[in-house]
Order: structure tokens, then C-alpha cells, then sequence
């Protein structure tokens, strides 16, 4: 069973690219089960035709987490991908990591946490404890950062990083990293920086991802790219995503950068 | 001992706005602290002529709590300006959330929580337990949501004031919606658009915010607009949000939409 997770700044393009990275997966012939954990709770809309599934965490607070069965969480989306959101704490009250991890216990208490994939969409503003928890607990193992060539997603893939290296030393967790995913801005140069950005925190760029607008074409009609658009370059950016990220063995520690050094390379590429 | 809180999603212009509004209320004649609750910890950069300051959560793990003094965490900024960062959560480990407490607690402990202004600039991407810890504890009283026409932002903004007005039935929140700063993009129509999410949720959007160069440019020049174009259009526009917040009695228990409503009303300024 491959468990990857996908962290990056929110509005980065995490449900985009795992929406359509399951979709393709699951077009190779995989059982792919897709978990969003991320508050926006939108990870798998575009698998379910627009539909917002009920969240894990709204139920357990509805009727407590004995009172759950399979189908109350666990949702068929296009090509059989099994979709699962985790929701959100109770606004300024909760924390975010615990609900993810009572909707992990649940799913395994009801056999549902199996797949030949399971990915995790994981929100990356905040790295604190409570969004670490996949990687903490040890269910996400290979972790791909998605980022731009903007700063500030740069910063955010740069934090996951000390938060991976950090983990990496703990014996439960067992997280690497797999690799970085460029979600363009089509910014000049962003390939470039965001190449040597992954080489200089010791991983690779595995996919460069183009932006283009038969992703909010497809988004309209409420359905990934694969199944909207399957034969535009943009569903074979993301089969081509699919097949590397099954053929990856490569799994780093990494090495964040300081702000300086961060800050320094962004610029360069400004220029 | 007027308490404001500027809460908004990543990258949407908090820091940029509190800098510049501590920046116009110091030059009004008022003492201010600012107090960067963002793991960012970049809050106070501009009033500090492009330095980091140390954060009061670094210091902590460095040496423990007993051990800092004011000068090691309060500094001095533009027109004399007070700025402390609370630093975030050790990546992958800590509660942000904590830490802003902590940040709080220490400062009270050294008699620096203190000013005829105290504003908090606070990541509001995550609206957990954590980050609404100002809110919560009864720090900040006055909310000011910053965001643009996109449907990101907004969304975030909503999710603030579910937190707002759950905690507003809390004794020791006492905290209220003081109003909608619309920091912009420059998208079509986004101030009508932000005007009526405004009027929505039951408050209003107290000042309109130009995306304008010269932002970037003082930025380059590490110094706030107010500071380094204060002829500009740009610097009237933060000193007419200054005069505002400090002449406003208007505060609300938020009305938050649902998330289908929010969706159609962005949709509506779309076509
Ligand atoms: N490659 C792309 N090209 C064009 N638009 C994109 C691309 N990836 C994502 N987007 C758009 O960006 C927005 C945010 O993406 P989303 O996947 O929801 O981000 P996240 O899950 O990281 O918060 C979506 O509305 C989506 O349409
Ligand atoms: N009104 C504006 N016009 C142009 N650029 C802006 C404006 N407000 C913010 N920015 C830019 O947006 C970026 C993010 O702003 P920042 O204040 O750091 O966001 P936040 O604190 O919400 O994360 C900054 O680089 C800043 O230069
Ligand atoms: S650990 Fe993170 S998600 Fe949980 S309350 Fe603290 S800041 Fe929020
Ligand atoms: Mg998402
Ligand atoms: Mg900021």
C-alpha cells in the first residue's frame, strides 16, 4: 500500500493536482482511496461531480464517532476512486491534527484505510503539530510538496520541509520526501527556480504542472481534467505526474533553507 | 487601550496593512503596538527597515520564559512604533496557538502589553483553537477581516466569522466584527462584490484598499508606504483606514453564509 501525501500553501493547486493524480491512477487500473485534510473539505469535489461529501468530522460531532458506518464516509468518485474528507475543527475552538487523526482511526476501525493508494491532501500554511499529523503518525509516508515560483509558496514548501526533516528522526513517522510538484504561475523562469529550489532542499522537481485554463474550464463542469479533458496536454501533465510518482523510489531527508538563502534565490530569478 | 486584530488568509495583505496602519496611527500621535501572530513572523518588517526581529517562541525554546527581558523581544520601529513577533510552532510539533498565548502572557509579565493601540496581525487560513487564541482569551476585541474579491479569500474571511461569532458567546472572548478591509486585486467589480459579502455577514466594508506598485517599491526600499511615499494615493488610502478604525463604534456578532451562498455571490461579480 503507497501512501503519499500532497502538502503545499493553501490555493497552490493540492485538490487540483491530487484530484486528477487520483483520476489517472485510477484510469492505470489502481484502488485509489483520496483523504482531504484540509478544513476547505473541497479535496475531492471534482471526483464526486461537484459534490461536497459530508465530512468525518461534522458526523463525529453530529452523532459521535460509534455511530459512523463505511458509507457515511467513504464515497465513490469517478473511475471507482474512494473519496474521503476529514473536515475541520469547530471554528476557534478545535485542532485541526486531531480531527485528522480520529478520521484516520475511524477509517481503519472500519477496514476502509486499504488501497493501492492512499493520498493524503494536506493543507501546508501552518506546519504545526496539528497539520504534521499524517506525516507524525506515520500514515503519510512519501510526501510531495506542490509549489509555484512565488515566494510565499515557496516559503510554505520550505516549512514542510523542517517539518519532515524534523519527523524524519522520530521512529512512528517514517515521512520523506518524494519530490516537488510546480503547479505554475507561468511566471518566467518559475521552472527553472523551482528546479534548483528542489535541488537545494536535497529532492527534484518530479512534475512540472503548466496553468491553464482547461482546468477551470473543466472545474465548470465539475470534473477533473482526466475525465473533462482527457486527450488536452494538461490530463497527460497529470498521467505523466501518476506514472512517476509509481515508479518513484527516490525518498529524501531535506534540507530547508534559511529565509536568507531563500529569499536571495527567489529574487535571482526575478531579474 | 484600543485592542484590533487584522485576521485574513495567507498572503492576502495583513502585514502589509498593519504595518501601514501602525505606521499612520503613530504618525496621529498615538502610542502603538504591533504583534505579529503569524509564523511568518514578518508582520513588523517594514516598521523595522526590512529586519526580522527575534521571535518571543525562538527565545522561548532557546531559553526558557523566565529568562527574557522587554528589550529582547519589544522593538522599536518607525515613529517609534513598538513591534514584537510571537513566532511560530516548532514545525511539525508545537500548537501555534500556544505559542501566541505564551506570547501574550510574557509580554503582560513584563508590562509591555500595553499602548494606546494594541494591533495583532493573525493568520486567519486555519481557524482552529490555535489561531483564535486572540479571540478567545479575550485579547482582541475589534476584528478587522482582510480580504480581496476572490473566492479564497472570502471563504476565509467567512470561516473567521464563524469563529467570531461562536466565541462571541464565550464570557472571556468579548470579541466582535469591526468591519471588512477590501485589500484588492484589482478584479472587476471586486468592491461591489466585497461591499455586499460585507454587508452580508452583518458588518461593512470600512475601507478600500488599490493594489498599487508602490507597495512593491517601498517594499524594495524595506520601509511602509506611509514611510516611503507618504505623498502617495496609497499612503491617503492607510491613513483614511487609520482615522477610521480609530473613529469606529460599530461592532458586530457576524452573520457568516453558508458555503453555497458565498459560492453563488461570487459567481455573480464573475459574468
Ligand atoms: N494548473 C492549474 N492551472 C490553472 N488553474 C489551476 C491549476 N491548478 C489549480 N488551479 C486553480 O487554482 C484554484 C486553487 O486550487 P486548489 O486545488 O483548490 O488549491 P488548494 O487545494 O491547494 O487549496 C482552483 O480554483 C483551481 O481551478
Ligand atoms: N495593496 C497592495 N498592493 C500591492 N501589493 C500588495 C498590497 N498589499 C499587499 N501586497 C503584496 O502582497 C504580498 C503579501 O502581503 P502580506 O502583507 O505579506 O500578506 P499576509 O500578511 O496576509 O500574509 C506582499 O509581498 C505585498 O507586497
Ligand atoms: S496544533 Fe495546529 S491545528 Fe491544532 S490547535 Fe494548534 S495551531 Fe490549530
Ligand atoms: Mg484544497
Ligand atoms: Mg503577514
Amino acid at each position: 500500500m503507497k501512501q503519499i501525501a500532497l502538502y503545499g500553501k493553501g490555493g497552490i493547486g493540492k485538490s487540483t493536482t491530487s484530484a486528477n493524480l487520483s483520476a489517472a491512477l485510477s484510469d492505470q487500473g489502481l484502488d485509489i482511496l483520496q483523504i482531504g485534510c484540509d478544513p476547505k473539505r473541497d479535496s475531492t469535489r471534482m471526483l464526486m461531480n461537484g459534490r461536497l461529501i459530508p465530512t468525518v468530522m461534522d458526523l463525529v460531532r453530529e452523532r459521535g464517532d460509534r455511530n459512523i458506518s463505511i458509507e457515511d464516509v467513504v464515497f465513490r468518485g469517478y473511475g471507482g476512486v474512494r473519496c474521503v474528507e476529514a473536515g475541520g475543527p469547530e471554528p476557534g475552538v478545535g485542532c485541526a491534527g486531531r480531527g485528522i487523526i480520529a478520521t484516520f482511526q475511524i477509517l481503519e476501525k472500519l477496514g476502509a484505510l486499504q488501497a493501492d493508494v492512499v493520498l493524503y491532501d494536506v493543507l501546508g500554511d501552518v506546519v504545526c503539530g496539528g497539520f504534521a499529523m499524517p506525516m507524525r503518525e506515520g500514515y503519510a509516508q512519501e510526501v510531495y510538496l506542490v509549489t509555484s515560483g512565488e515566494l510565499m509558496s515557496l516559503y510554505a514548501a520550505n516549512n514542510i520541509c523542517k517539518a519532515i526533516a524534523r519527523l524524519s528522526t522520530r521512529a512512528r513517522s517514517r515521512c520523506r520526501l518524494a519530490g516537488v510538484i510546480c503547479n505554475a504561475k507561468n511566471m518566467p523562469r518559475e521552472k527553472e527556480l523551482v528546479e534548483e529550489f528542489a535541488e537545494r532542499i536535497n529532492s527534484r522537481m518530479i512534475q512540472f504542472i503548466p496553468r491553464d485554463r482547461i482546468v477551470q474550464v473543466s472545474e465548470l463542469n465539475k470534473k477533473t481534467v482526466i475525465e473533462f479533458a482527457s486527450d488536452s496536454a494538461q490530463a497527460e501533465a497529470y498521467r505523466n505526474l501518476a506514472r512517476k510518482v509509481m515508479e518513484n523510489t527516490r525518498l529524501d531527508i531535506p534540507t530547508p533553507l534559511e529565509i536568507e538563502d531563500l529569499e536571495s534565490l527567489a529574487y535571482e530569478y526575478i531579474k
